[in-house]
């Protein structure tokens, strides 16, 4: 653990807590792809399966593999389930009449056939809880897609909005800061699927980044993208 | 025997 990770673990969870604070402020979800949340709880469910595996281990009373990173990894696997999941529940009960459905028109085919292909060719193990987690490797540096068609669609974003996107965005960005010391510091780590999938998925904010900067720069709390 | 911890991050 070094303080990339933990900074883009944090930065991460407060993505989340933007997100839901900033759909219980104004009581409104538009202007954020449902399609793209949908596709984070669909990451975090294929991702996340060994959580069954450590819950296994500690109601059989078997603490001897349960070291402190896991601890923390559990703990943070069941944070993102959870908000992912209330997320995509606000979107479609109480805050639906908002949703901007009609504008997010993004074909999720399009991401979901080429991730699973790809998972199925080049993953290190040809296993189902392996296949499944490079599948949400894969999928979640593209996920953003919808939420970038809908962001282009709409011509700009509000400030809340844009912190939410920056989080997102910025996590994975220090996920490669990670590994660059990771890489350099630990003589065997390795781990080419993630990073090749977190450059993809940081290039895809590379555009988003370059906007945020210049507004928060020039002091305006609404993004606008040009047209 | 332990390989759940493979993928030490989120």
């Amino acid at each position: 653990m070094n303080i990339f990770r933990i900074s883009a673990d944090l930065l991460h969870l407060a993505s989340f807590f933007i997100l839901i604070f900033k759909m219980k402020a104004t009581k409104s979800c538009k202007g954020i792809s449902f399609k793209t949340q949908l596709m984070y709880t669909l990451v975090f469910t294929c991702r996340y399966l060994d959580l069954f595996h450590v819950l296994g281990m500690m109601i059989t009373f078997n603490f001897a593999h349960i070291t402190g990173l896991t601890l923390y990894n559990t703990f943070m696997k069941i944070l993102f389930l959870a908000a992912s999941y209330y997320i995509v529940y606000l979107m479609r009960t109480e805050l639906k009449s908002t949703s901007d459905d009609a504008r997010d028109t993004f074909v999720l085919w399009h991401i979901l056939a080429p991730c699973a292909v790809l998972a199925l060719i080049f993953n290190a193990q040809f296993t189902i809880l392996e296949i499944l987690w490079t599948f949400s490797i894969y999928l979640e540096a593209v996920a953003v897609m919808p939420q970038l068609m809908l962001l282009i669609e709409t011509g700009e974003a509000d400030s809340l909005s844009s912190h939410y996107m920056f989080a997102v965005g910025g996590y994975r960005a220090l996920y490669l800061v990670n590994w660059v010391y990771r890489y350099a510091t630990e003589p065997y780590y390795s781990n080419w699927i993630a990073w090749i999938a977190g450059f993809v998925q940081t290039a895809l904010f590379g555009d988003f980044f370059y906007y945020y900067f210049v507004k928060i720069m020039s002091g305006d709390a609404a993004l606008k993208l040009p047209t | 025997d332990e390989d759940f911890d493979d993928h030490d991050e989120l």
